[in-house]
């Protein structure tokens, strides 16, 4: 463990809550894609079956734990409690268009070709798109509650730190796993170009719609 | 590099 990636997790999770207190407080669910919490929710399921398994730390077993409940807890309250606020005409992305290549991929490169390793790689692929449709609905809304601004820079805070732990544990352990590598810099550069975009729209929208 | 079998990242 190291700072970069213990301070990564915390805002991971950070980010989970925050997005779980939203909804809750605000009982609605508007602007957030429900395919992407669909998505995130089997990028934990696939990854975390080792919970099972193998025991690494009670931190590891802990976190894995928290992330699958609130991610389960937030698609229970998009797709069940909430659901009448839930925003269909803009939670449009076909997420079919990234777990089937997801899963071609992960079929073709591996580390091992076992069912755990094979879902362990198919949830590192998904979740470097996960994002995608929650991207896709601000790009069509035009805009993003401030909430949901604090939520996706936290999950960009996240990888990023990432990014930086993997350089730390090439330089100081001689350590790296180059499947996790290259899909979470794809990942971030996802959330970049989300941050551009968020900022070009919402601050141009927020200009828009600031009394004249 | 170090073949860590499994996987001790989140």
């Amino acid at each position: 463990m190291n700072i970069f990636r213990l301070l990564g997790d915390i805002s991971h999770l950070l980010a989970i809550i925050i997005l779980l207190r939203k909804i809750w407080m605000s009982r609605s669910c508007a602007g957030i894609s429900g395919k992407s919490q669909l998505l995130f929710g089997l990028v934990y399921t696939t990854r975390y079956l080792d919970l099972i398994t193998s025991y690494i730390s009670l931190y590891n077993s802990v976190m894995k734990v928290v992330f699958l409940a609130a991610s389960y807890a937030t698609i229970y309250l998009m797709y069940v409690k909430f659901k009448a606020t839930y925003d269909h005409n803009h939670d449009t992305f076909r997420i079919e268009f990234l777990v089937v290549p997801a899963v071609a991929l992960a079929l073709l490169i591996n580390h091992d070709f076992q069912v755990v390793e094979i879902l362990w790689t198919f949830s590192i692929y998904l979740e470097s798109v996960a994002i995608l449709p929650q991207l896709f609905m601000v790009s069509k809304t035009g805009e993003a509650e401030s909430i949901t601004s604090h939520y996706l820079f936290a999950l960009g805070v996240y990888r990023g730190l990432y990014l930086l732990n993997w350089i730390y544990r090439f330089w100081a352990e001689d350590h790296y796993d180059l499947i996790a590598i290259v899909a979470g810099v794809v990942q971030t550069v996802l959330y970049c170009d989300f941050f551009y975009l968020y900022i070009t729209k919402v601050l141009r929208g927020k200009k828009l719609q600031l009394p004249a | 590099e170090i073949n860590t079998e499994e996987h001790d990242e989140l």
